[in-house]
């Protein structure tokens, strides 16, 4: 995957 | 004299959150009409009290985090830090590694969302109908998630009725667990609306050879590989074909044939970054 995928974190949100 | 008496107001006004009850931002949002973005306090049903992050804006908003699967260590193989899969080694005995995607374990901070892995108990006390996701570059402080982030979506054909509410009871229908199955046994894969980014930048952020696997356009849960290694969430995809999903699929079990264990299992496995071959 891009660096920019692997260097960034996933914030999971709900509703 | 003014910014200072403007900061104090400020200040005023974000310490008065703690007045509020709500168990979601969307009953903050709802209840006290509250529409900026940051952090207040939520209850859980047993009078838990916890502070996490509200995104009040997208989409109507009432949007409550939480949850982030931070890579502190692309090159670590399930080691400290892989709270999403395993801290305790590629282990064949460890088929969920450390539970955390359907357990009530919590860790990290909001404000550290960015900086580390995080999980706070509206993870499976909150009753959600939709999800959104944020993929923001790491550090990056709270107050610029949203304009810094690479990539933004949400769903919003309330899928999470179905599945119990919450990722706490989807994952008891689907276990993030080795040897649960097989590739043809992956859980749900969910329509999304974009926020930031498209299905061509989504599919751009993956190696060249995963573009061949999956459809972008969907958040996808329980992907299951070859070697039956289970992944939590295909964030921005829909695998369809191949089912190599270590390369594109976070969270997992605790066992990956051979050694790609990890958050971001094998995002790394050749030529890190360079958008070529897996990787």
């Amino acid at each position: 995957a891009s660096k920019e995928m692997t260097e960034a974190a996933v914030l999971l949100f709900y509703r | 004299k003014k910014k200072l008496i403007t900061n104090f107001e400020h200040l005023e006004r974000l310490s008065n959150r703690s007045r509020y009850v709500a168990r979601s931002c969307k009953e903050i949002r709802d209840r006290y009409n509250e529409q900026e973005d940051g952090l207040y306090y939520l209850t859980t049903a047993n009078g838990m009290v916890y502070q996490t992050f509200c995104d009040m804006t997208t989409a109507g908003g009432g949007w409550t985090l939480v949850a982030s699967v931070h890579e502190n260590s692309i090159n670590g193989r399930c080691t400290v830090g892989d709270r999403w899969s395993s801290q305790q080694g590629n282990n064949l005995n460890l088929p969920d590694g450390d539970g955390n995607w359907s357990n009530r374990n919590t860790f990290g901070t909001a404000e550290g969302a960015t900086s580390d892995d995080f999980k706070n108990p509206g993870y499976y006390d909150i009753k959600a109908e939709d999800m959104s996701v944020w993929h923001v570059p790491n550090n990056f402080p709270l107050d610029h998630w949203n304009l810094a982030a690479i990539l933004r979506y949400h769903t919003n054909n309330r899928f999470l009725r179905l599945y119990g509410g919450n990722l706490f009871q989807l994952f008891k229908h689907y276990p993030v667990r080795y040897n649960i199955g097989s590739c043809s046994n992956r859980g749900p894969a969910v329509p999304i609306v974009y926020d930031h980014g498209d299905r061509e930048t989504t599919r751009m952020f993956y190696g060249l050879k995963p573009r061949k696997e999956f459809e972008p356009g969907f958040i996808t849960f329980r992907a299951i590989n070859n070697e039956r290694a289970a992944m939590a969430i295909c964030s921005g995809v829909k695998p369809i074909a191949g089912c190599n999903t270590e390369h594109y699929c976070i969270g997992g079990g605790g066992y990956f044939y051979p050694d790609q264990c990890g958050d971001f299992p094998s995002f790394d496995y050749d030529s890190l970054g360079m958008g070529q071959g897996w990787s």
